[in-house]
């Protein structure tokens, strides 16, 4: 077979091949357990139930590494170097996080090693220290109207709490000063009491 | 402008409108959305008060209200390209759903893909200028994702070319459908076609169901509004019972599959293509996850930006919260998800647009890797952007709990996707029965395309040296 590849952690094009590979690991182990199943001479359908752990698990790592290679594919369409810089960041981010969230996968494939794990979190910690600077224009390119985003948490002018406190004077609790259920039910109790 | 939030767009290294233009496809599209979103936005017709002020019954009454003026606005301003119509909606509706809802979204892409040319010269005008208001019905209380096992039947009579559409049992009524309840007058029912006394599995009817002048609910059928749910306020999902209902022959939507005037039925072409309103559906979920996703974080990391909190350093001012390594850690990598979803929801779109002109072409033979693959990429994007919004919430501290920042709302209309069209475990199942067809396949020598090619590749990889 064609010579084996070095998993660079900082290349994204390299993180793909581990995600695909990963992938292709998990298929492989799903059809062999469906074909252990079988050969306990029990039902297709027994078999697939029987099977169902490593199923899912399979078609997770196949989308993963679906989402990953898209991500690496928009890249190759931008042209604007600071975008194309930033979009990289968050690509790599996005695929560094996603090993740390399986890497029994990883390791269990023979694609990184444990050493490699500890340089991954570091190499996470480096990339977020990028992102820092940029992590509102990146919010702010999805370029959602306040009105959209109806949130006053999220509002563009930052004005959070002086809006906040409006939204909750116009609540339909504080129409009046004094709720209805005083004089019905409060004021009468202590008038007994 | 908050001095923090203002600060933090200095220090972009960044052009935001470069990347917007991504986002859109074209700095000429970014510009026609906002021109549609200003229409809406300094519309005085669209205000109303915040709808957690209101009741259930305003809402729906407000949201009813709102797809009424859309629908008349569109036509005012002459806006009938599809994406400018959603552009138009998605603002007008901000985080919460409308009540025609399916109308758009279920009802006329099923006429538009599953109507002969007879069947769309009757239907189309009628559901294009909403005289039929349609949902479309297929879970039912007791069946859900294993949609073979729909109980509703429809039994041809050929004495009076009608189908006779029946819920049986308790566990057969319609269940969910959103608009069902109090907003449509036709429903697209799927039901177990039987006829010359053989059962041909699932096919599509449309059933009126209310009066086309008083609204009200037409004989044998039972109809209303499923109750209060988790979120989804503004909707009426509703519950759909048939009891021995006629329907003419010409109600059957017949463009792959026919049952001719003596009962005698003709198989489809695919047995998938039933499955093609859900896979477009599906394709469009994965949109959705990264509209969610990327709402969720805006909110958190904008919030995150003004929020001080807590002593980084003894003696120094509280720091930005987004200064806190633990918080960057919960909000970037789920930015970056944001990101690929929505990358990923062009890319199902396109891919989606490509192969239904293969499919009218009579080429279905990337239809099962596209069914596989929305199936897929459904399940793991909403999987993993509703546990994403919860995070965005929860890094808002108490505020996030609070209606006010729109993240209970974005969570409760979001979560559904879960769920509904296609549980998301058995999305995962499906797209594994794929894989597992593609990797026989692989033994036995062929070559594979598309997105499981890597199943070819017998390649290993090294661990890097350390």
């Amino acid at each position: 077979s064609s010579r084996p590849t070095v998993v660079n952690i900082n290349d994204l094009a390299s993180l793909v091949e581990a995600y695909k590979l990963r992938a292709a690991k998990l298929v492989e182990v799903a059809a062999k357990s469906l074909q252990g199943e079988l050969q306990r001479s029990i039902s297709q359908e027994d078999a697939w139930n029987n099977s169902s752990i490593e199923l899912v698990r399979a078609s997770d790592a196949h989308c993963h590494y679906v989402v990953v290679e898209l991500f690496a594919a928009k890249l190759s369409e931008i042209s604007d170097t600071a975008v194309h810089s930033v979009l990289n960041t968050l690509a790599l981010l996005y695929a560094l996080h996603g090993i740390t969230l399986n890497s029994g996968d990883f390791l269990q494939a023979g694609l990184l090693t444990v050493p490699q794990l500890s340089q991954i979190t570091q190499r996470i910690k480096a990339l977020m220290v990028e992102i820092r600077p940029n992590a509102v224009a990146l919010v702010d390119s999805f370029d959602y109207r306040d009105e959209t985003l109806n949130s006053v948490l999220g509002r563009y002018d930052g004005n959070v709490y002086e809006s906040m406190f409006e939204w909750a004077k116009r609540s339909p609790l504080n129409r009046t000063e004094v709720h209805e259920s005083y004089y019905k039910y409060m004021k009468p109790l202590r008038s007994k009491l | 402008m908050n001095p923090d939030i203002r600060r933090e767009r200095e220090n972009a290294t960044f052009n935001t409108e470069i990347l917007t233009n991504i986002l859109d496809g074209c700095a000429e599209k970014t510009k026609r959305r906002r021109e549609i979103e200003s229409l809406v936005v300094s519309d005085p017709d669209f205000q109303h008060d915040d709808l957690n002020f209101m009741s259930r019954s305003e809402r729906y009454d407000a949201a009813v209200k709102k797809s009424s003026q859309m629908i008349m606005k569109l036509r005012d301003y002459g806006i009938s390209d599809p994406e400018e119509i959603y552009f138009y909606k998605r603002i007008a509706r901000g985080n919460f759903h409308e009540a025609f809802g399916l109308h758009y979204t279920m009802f006329l892409p099923t006429l538009y893909s599953q109507c002969t040319p007879e069947q769309r010269k009757k239907w189309l005008p009628l559901a294009e200028n909403f005289k039929a208001l349609g949902t479309y019905a297929q879970t039912e209380l007791g069946h859900g994702t294993h949609i073979r096992k729909l109980e509703t039947t429809a039994t041809y009579d050929p004495s009076t070319q009608e189908f006779v559409l029946n819920c049986p049992t308790v566990t057969s009524i319609k269940w969910w459908p959103g608009g069902l309840g109090k907003t449509s007058n036709h429903a697209i029912v799927l039901a177990q076609l039987y006829t010359q006394g053989k059962c041909h599995g699932l096919h599509a009817f449309i059933v009126p169901i209310r009066c086309m002048k008083t609204h009200q609910p037409l004989p044998g059928v039972t109809v209303g509004d499923i109750g209060p749910k988790f979120g989804f306020d503004e909707v009426d999902n509703g519950y759909l019972k048939l009891d021995n209902v006629r329907i003419p022959r010409e109600n059957m939507l017949m463009k792959y599959a026919q049952v001719e005037p003596d009962g005698s039925y003709l198989k489809p072409p695919s047995d998938k293509l039933t499955y093609g309103t859900m896979v477009f559906i599906r394709a469009m979920i994965v949109g959705e996850s990264a509209r969610a996703l990327s709402k969720s974080c805006t909110i958190a990391i904008r919030y995150s930006a003004v929020r001080h909190q807590s002593e980084l350093r003894p003696g120094e001012p509280e720091p930005q919260i987004l200064d806190y390594q633990a918080q960057q850690y919960k909000l970037f990598p789920l930015l970056a998800a944001a990101y690929a979803f929505t990358f990923v929801g062009q890319y199902m779109s396109n891919t989606y647009h490509r192969i239904t002109g293969d499919i009218n072409q009579g080429d279905f033979s990337q239809l099962p890797e596209l069914h596989a693959l929305a199936a897929g990429l459904k399940a793991f994007t909403t999987w993993a952007a509703n546990a994403g919004i919860e995070v965005c919430r929860m890094a808002c501290g108490g505020h996030g709990y609070s209606r006010c920042s729109s993240l209970p709302d974005i969570y409760v209309t979001f979560t559904p996707t879960c769920t509904y069209e296609g549980e998301n475990t058995v999305m995962m199942l499906q797209t594994a029965r794929y894989l597992v067809k593609c990797y026989r396949q692989v033994r036995e020598g062929q070559q594979l395309s598309g997105t499981v090619s890597y199943l070819n590749e017998p390649q290993r990889l090294q661990p890097q040296p350390v």
